[in-house]
């Protein structure tokens, strides 16, 4: 027997000049969801179950990128993507491209439980969401308008944002050929290669 | 992106990821957090997620690269998650949260912040977004 051990997050990249409240809504939110998993954890929860409910809430609230509170695509959409994996067996289960599925993380466990595949993405995810029965809601439901704000920005700027960056505009020359696109803040050809 | 990863009283290691992406990014592109071994991986030995510049962190296999240095280096977790934030990330920006089957956490990051919470069964928590 060990003791159990419990970790969460919320994204990287965090804006230095993020509010004080705001920081301490989302320390609030970090402290809550480990509290859930410490719950569980002590009733014997297995780990499995424990990180699907433990995203679940961190899902379910709009404060991070993830379920309601996505990033918006450029065409002002949500498509969310989990996976989970257990490491007992490394089983696992991924899902991409999900538009209605309220939890994510969920659908995730299901392709692991109840599909002979790992991942499954885009109109095939949402097929086995509705198999399985899991709760959905329009794509109105994840879109914030914080996030319409942020995605107005990221235009102008021309960029892609993994998180509060808006890089200046003016446009480096690299591998010989001038690239308007930016991704954090970085001529989009840095990940050409990929 | 949000993630959890988790040991429980026997030793069994779990690891979930959730996101919506880059903000402004292209339809129909696949980022870190649903790639096994990328942005999350769970195994005997750990569990661990991943958060950041997905493109970096699926060259990097960032969340497997924990698990291997620590079976194959035969590092503690914390060293395994600092070596991988230290050389596999190249210019790229991350940060992960790992949990080891010896009731272990350890975090690390190398941007600028990361929202994290852990907690172990005799008492520690902590709770933070800065260094």
């Amino acid at each position: 027997m060990v003791g159990w051990a419990i970790a969460v997050h919320g994204g990287a990249g965090v804006d230095p000049n993020l509010p004080p409240q705001r920081q301490e809504q989302a320390k609030q939110l970090l402290t809550h969801c480990l509290n859930i998993g410490i719950t569980a954890l002590r009733s014997n929860v297995s780990a499995v179950d424990v990180v699907e409910l433990v995203v679940r809430e961190l899902e379910t609230n709009p404060l991070f990128n993830s379920g309601r509170g996505s990033a918006l695509t450029a065409k002002g959409t949500v498509e969310m993507e989990a996976s989970i994996m257990d490491g007992t067996k490394r089983r696992c289960g991924a899902v991409s491209g999900l538009t209605t599925v309220k939890n994510p993380v969920s659908l995730a466990r299901l392709v692991m439980d109840k599909s002979p595949h790992s991942y499954l993405a885009f109109s095939g995810a949402e097929e086995f969401a509705r198999q399985q029965g899991v709760e959905v809601e329009e794509n109105e439901y994840f879109i914030t308008p914080d996030n319409v704000g942020m995605l107005k920005l990221a235009k102008e700027a021309n960029t892609i944002l993994f998180d509060y960056r808006i890089p200046t505009t003016g446009y480096e020359k690299c591998a010989g050929a001038e690239s308007p696109l930016q991704m954090n803040g970085l001529p989009i050809s840095v990940y050409a290669p990929e | 992106t949000v993630g959890c990863a988790v040991v429980d009283s026997e030793g069994r290691c779990a690891a979930a990821t959730s996101t919506g992406g880059l903000m402004n990014k292209m339809s129909g592109r696949i980022g870190d957090s649903p790639l096994i071994g990328a942005g999350t991986y769970a195994c005997e030995v750990c569990g661990v997620s991943c958060t950041g510049e997905g493109e970096a962190i699926i060259r990097a296999t960032l969340a497997r690269e924990v698990a291997a240095v620590m079976e194959y280096k035969g590092l503690g977790l914390q060293d395994a998650v600092d070596y991988v934030i230290k050389h596999r990330l190249d210019e790229g920006q991350a940060g992960l949260i790992a949990v080891s089957n010896k009731g272990e956490v350890a975090y690390g990051f190398n941007c600028n912040g990361m929202f994290r919470g852990c907690a172990t069964q005799d008492g520690f928590m902590e709770v933070g977004i800065w260094e």
